[in-house]
């Protein structure tokens, strides 16, 4: 059923208004609406794909992970991020390709670790959010900060976890700030 | 000595980049064309909207710089954050070894308290001689060359010398110079206008709000509020330049980045409070 209505939402996103933003106001309001609701259900779909996936190297016993998506992200904002001091980070790939990309995460905290299922420990930084970001109207994030790391060669349309925590003592902190330098 | 790029910012919030390795130069700055507003009856007379980007006058309007900027480095990324206005901001970044800068631009709420409407635009204006050529994509897939008030099916005059040479961006726009073998790319993270009116310039549409009707079907101004305000928007730029000569490379990758900004890995994240590492492991 939800396969079926992200079909729909998509089929409806493909008329000329939707693509070019020449619908109505009140219709574009309605197509951000599906859109939202649908991008939404869709994020059922991949958490139970991935989940199965995931177990299928599991015993039977374990019980189903659940993904959660942010579709704030491109506005520095993630409760799942913010909110808690150790979660887990899946990253899909959907190029046929493998990729290296570096990832960025709203927290709130100062430092944090990140290991891969190997348990190597990934270079981080810490890098402030700047502050009209933060001030965007309708953004409630506690976020301050994006914590920066590099997922290398997340393997072609597949995925690749990475374990992360808050670190009590402010270690290993490279924010740095040179507000004084006119040049980088 | 090692250093890819040299980044400043000047007094009006214009970033210069030099690209060292490629030898090539170029300022990117903001603007905004003052959309025209006519009475609809004929053709000629017709607003800017939803459907048609008419400026008022070819002449592009400057920003005031009352803002300022930090640079904060670090082992992965060293970036400049630049506050232009209140309603222009960015976010420049260099990601350790990458040979592309980022331009992480947010504009908006665009400011119409004159009652007039403005087509927000940045210009990246290179040392390129280019002789009027660039070239757009084509729906990500061949890329299209373009020249400035030509047409090359038939003989046209450009009675609008802005709008008449913009063309859609799906995903990439570059110049080139023959004669230096050198080529500046931008990628987008979205569809946008964008054109080259000058040699040796990139300029790309980022953000319009507009107060009329344009009378092509809508009945509406694209006046989009949220909030009680505009609409604030923010994207990427990936610039790259390079060596036209060394074209499979270049073009490799560019592809790459395109294919980055375009198909981004999908991130999702699981809170494990009580699992540690060994457990989740």
């Amino acid at each position: 059923k939800n396969l079926e209505e992200f079909r729909e939402a998509m089929g409806i996103m493909q008329h000329h208004d939707a693509v070019t933003g020449t619908e109505k106001q009140k219709v574009a309001n309605d197509y951000a609406r599906i859109l939202y609701k649908n991008m939404y259900q869709g994020d059922d779909i991949v958490s139970s794909s991935l989940s199965k996936w995931i177990l299928k190297n599991k015993n039977e016993n374990s019980s189903p992970v659940q993904f959660h998506s942010c579709l704030e992200l491109n506005i520095s904002s993630c409760t799942y991020t913010e909110e808690n001091t150790n979660f887990v980070v899946t990253l899909y790939n959907p190029q046929s390709q493998p990729v290296t990309t570096y990832v960025r995460l709203p927290v709130q905290g100062q430092s944090y670790s990140v290991k891969d299922s190997t348990g190597t420990e990934q270079k981080t930084q810490i890098v402030p959010i700047p502050t009209p970001v933060i001030n965007i109207p309708g953004r409630k994030s506690k976020a301050t900060v994006e914590l920066v790391f590099a997922a290398i060669k997340i393997p072609a349309l597949g995925y690749q976890s990475y374990y992360i925590s808050e670190n009590n003592a402010a270690q290993h902190v490279h924010l740095s700030h040179a507000t004084i330098n006119s040049s980088m | 000595d090692s250093a890819l790029f040299n980044i400043t910012v000047n007094g009006n919030g214009n970033v210069i980049v030099q690209d060292k390795h490629q030898d090539i130069e170029y300022t990117q700055s903001f603007h905004y064309y003052e959309g025209a507003e006519g009475n609809n009856k004929v053709f000629l007379n017709r607003s800017s909207g939803a459907y048609i980007f008419r400026p008022k006058t070819s002449d592009i309007k400057n920003l005031t710089n009352t803002g300022s900027h930090k640079i904060y480095k670090g082992p992965l990324v060293d970036e400049m954050h630049i506050t232009i206005n209140d309603w222009i901001s960015q976010v420049v970044r260099v990601y350790n070894k990458e040979n592309f800068l980022e331009f992480n631009w947010l504009v908006g709420p665009i400011p119409v308290g004159e009652h007039i409407g403005k087509e927000v635009i940045t210009k990246y204006s290179s040392n390129l001689k280019t002789n009027k050529i660039f070239y757009t994509d084509s729906n990500g897939r061949e890329m299209i060359k373009r020249i400035r008030d030509f047409r090359p099916t038939w003989d046209v005059k450009i009675a609008e010398p802005v709008s008449g040479n913009y063309y859609p961006v799906t995903s990439k726009i570059f110049i080139n110079d023959k004669k230096r073998s050198l080529k500046l790319s931008v990628l987008t993270d979205r569809s946008e206008g964008g054109t080259s009116l000058r040699d040796g310039e990139i300029e790309l549409m980022v953000h319009r709000r507009l107060l009329s009707d344009d009378a092509f079907g809508v009945g509406e101004p694209l006046n989009e509020e949220a909030f009680g305000t505009g609409l604030e928007t923010r994207g990427q730029h990936y610039v790259i330049g390079g060596r036209a000569s060394d074209v499979s490379s270049i073009v490799l990758k560019e592809k790459k980045l395109a294919q980055k900004l375009a198909l981004r890995p999908w991130t999702f994240i699981t809170p494990v409070e009580d699992i540690t590492f060994e457990q989740w492991s």
